[in-house]
């Protein structure tokens, strides 16, 4: 019930009494810096028309604003030396982990989704979101394949007037590393492990889907709605977003340097490779 | 060259827009997962041929290490991890420049003593499992908790190995080691037949 902060020599993280992410502290300045997850209902179109499809594998049409899962996260919190944990449990079907490793000055975030409750027949469309008091004014960046950042505006198409007919999804971009948005103050960035579609609704915040369950097909390609399943349950999703929060200052490095440093080793990782031993002391293997 | 050609050949059956973006039918998709998982398990053997010649313990022959992947750890399971009282983690470096990563190791519990080879002991945490990854049907793993250590200073394009061992604390742990697990009584056949069919999967 009482407010729950962990952290390392660079930043702290706090979590409100309902047990979101609800802060964050660097350098002694607390920003606001919240995390949740919602859903979208997937659109049902009667697929005869482009205007009237439904939300399947090559699209994402969701009938209408986003849901919430729950108004009271349960938390587990483990400190030690190495890394400082908040294990979340938003539902029977999301829980996140988020972690501060003692000597990173990023936060981690992993997320697991699924299976996807259907039972109501209605597919479902997982977003995590960010939301802090940047004034973006409608301004947020998406990488191109890891490498370029493309400016977004919301509701905007640099080369027409654009009549949006769909205010969420005409609002979506692929994200295959990174989405970023910034005022003259603060800076937030969300690196992510695969592809997914992004944006950013509302200033200051930004959101990635994590998992998607749709029951009718789109018309589009396969007859066949996008329904993953394992072990005959919906397909349980686990992931990684690693943020990135800061003051914008025209430090060296940028914060954008070291988002970029931070993306080559999240996503060109070390290779494991384990050995068993057996009766080898370590004198011997040394 | 055979192994390699398999990922190559399951590389160029993904350069379909299907296979990047999911549009596929769901066996369709399936197929791709089988393709690649079988391609990158045999290319482990390529792997493990090419440590073995930088690995230094190979003038020892006896000690040519296996040098096995865990393709599992992102949902906490490492057969090796959670089953030896002592093994090696050797991470590479494909990156240009020195790196450090925070290792997550799942394991049955209880401590451990990492090293690196300056026999230099390593600061190590156990940090549980989340409930709700435990609570995966299908993951078929004895891990609670995972062993969780900083491997700094690795070089570019380079490896560094470091030495685990669970420690005895004391004679009551000696004694109270995790028995070996029994042979599944009749109810459990079918966990055990679940898994080989999840190995299978």
């Amino acid at each position: 019930s009482q407010e729950v902060t962990i952290g390392n020599k660079y930043l702290n993280v706090s979590f409100d009494s309902n047990g979101f992410l609800s802060t964050i502290t660097i350098d002694g300045v607390t920003n606001r810096l919240r995390q949740t997850f919602v859903y979208y209902e997937g659109a049902l179109g009667n697929n005869e028309e482009f205007r009237n499809r439904s939300s399947g594998a090559y699209i994402f049409r969701p009938n209408g604003t986003e849901k919430t899962v729950t108004e009271n996260v349960q938390l587990k919190v483990v400190k030690g030396g190495t890394v400082q944990e908040v294990h979340q449990v938003f539902s029977e079907w999301i829980s996140q982990v988020v972690r501060v490793y003692a000597d990173e000055s990023h936060v981690e975030f992993e997320w697991m989704v699924g299976p996807i409750p259907v039972e109501d027949g209605v597919g479902k469309e997982i977003v995590s979101r960010f939301y802090t008091a940047a004034q973006s004014s409608g301004v947020f960046w998406t990488d191109a394949n890891g490498r370029e950042m493309m400016r977004r505006v919301r509701n905007h198409r640099d080369t027409w007037n654009v009549d949006l007919e769909e205010k969420i999804s005409g609002n979506y971009y692929p994200v295959t590393a990174k989405i970023a948005l910034e005022d003259e103050n603060l800076r937030l960035a969300v690196l992510n492990d695969r592809a997914q579609g992004g944006s950013s609704l509302e200033d200051g915040s930004l959101e990635l889907m994590v998992h998607r369950r749709l029951l009718h097909d789109d018309a589009f390609g396969v007859e066949e709605a996008l329904n993953e399943k394992a072990f005959g349950q919906g397909l349980v999703a686990r992931g990684k977003h690693w943020v990135v929060f800061g003051a914008k200052k025209p430090t060296s490095p940028t914060p954008e340097a070291r988002e970029r440093f931070l993306q080559n080793r999240v996503l060109l990782p070390n290779w494991l490779f384990f050995s068993d031993v057996g009766e080898v002391k370590y004198e011997d293997w040394q | 060259e055979p192994h390699l050609n398999m990922l190559r050949e399951a590389m160029g059956v993904m350069q379909h827009h299907d296979a990047i973006t999911g549009t596929e039918k769901q066996h369709v998709a399936n197929d791709y997962a089988r393709m690649l998982n079988r391609a990158v398990r045999a290319c482990g053997a390529n792997t493990k041929a090419a440590l073995n010649q930088i690995h230094p313990t190979t003038d020892i022959p006896q000690y040519t290490f296996a040098f096995e992947s865990c393709h599992l750890l992102n949902v906490s399971k490492c057969e090796l991890t959670e089953t030896k009282d002592s093994f090696t983690v050797t991470l590479y470096n494909p990156l240009a420049h020195a790196g450090h990563e925070y290792v997550r190791l799942p394991v049955t519990g209880g401590r451990y003593i990492v090293r690196d080879y300056r026999n230099v002991e390593v600061s190590s945490q156990i940090v549980p499992i989340p409930q709700s990854v435990l609570n995966l049907s299908y993951r078929f793993s004895n891990a609670t908790s995972e062993l969780v250590f900083l491997a700094n200073e690795l070089p570019p394009l380079g490896f560094k190995s470091y030495f685990v061992t669970r420690a005895i604390d004391s004679l009551d742990d000696f004694l109270h080691e995790a028995p070996a697990p029994a042979s599944p009584p009749a109810a459990d056949q079918t966990l055990a037949k679940q898994q080989e069919t999840a190995q299978w999967h």
